[in-house]
């Protein structure tokens, strides 16, 4: 899957996923 | 609570126990952003209820490259926003085994 990670110094996790689609705004 | 353009939700079943839980943060409207935003997707991290500050964990995000610093406000504001909520809906609950 298209999912990333990035961990900070202070030691939280960010996990970087797809937005899902149908939960963005309609333009 | 005021649209920042930016969208905080829950990211796991909230059981009203834990002082940790899995939020999920992403960008819906990047006008709203000062700067320019990085088109990375949704964010998942765990933010502690009980010792964590929203915008301690806005700086990290700016921090780690996802926002940039003029951003932290907004950032710090929504999840601020969306960990109020969790709290009052918590207050609220009533627990089945008193």
């Amino acid at each position: 899957s298209a999912t990333a990670q990035v961990v900070h110094s202070a030691g939280r996790r960010f996990i970087v996923s797809p937005v899902p689609e149908a939960r963005l705004k309609e333009q | 609570a005021e649209d920042t353009g930016v969208r905080v939700e829950l990211n796991e079943e909230d059981d009203g126990k834990k002082s940790s839980i899995a939020l999920k943060l992403w960008v819906e409207d990047a006008k709203k952003l000062k700067g320019k935003y990085k088109d990375t997707g949704a964010i998942e991290f765990t933010f502690d209820l009980v010792n964590d500050i929203p915008e301690v964990v806005a700086q990290e995000m700016v921090e780690s490259g996802f926002f940039l610093d003029s951003d932290v406000k907004v950032v710090g504001k929504s999840i601020r926003d969306r960990v109020s909520l969790i709290k009052w809906r918590r207050e609220r609950t009533v627990s089945p085994t008193g």
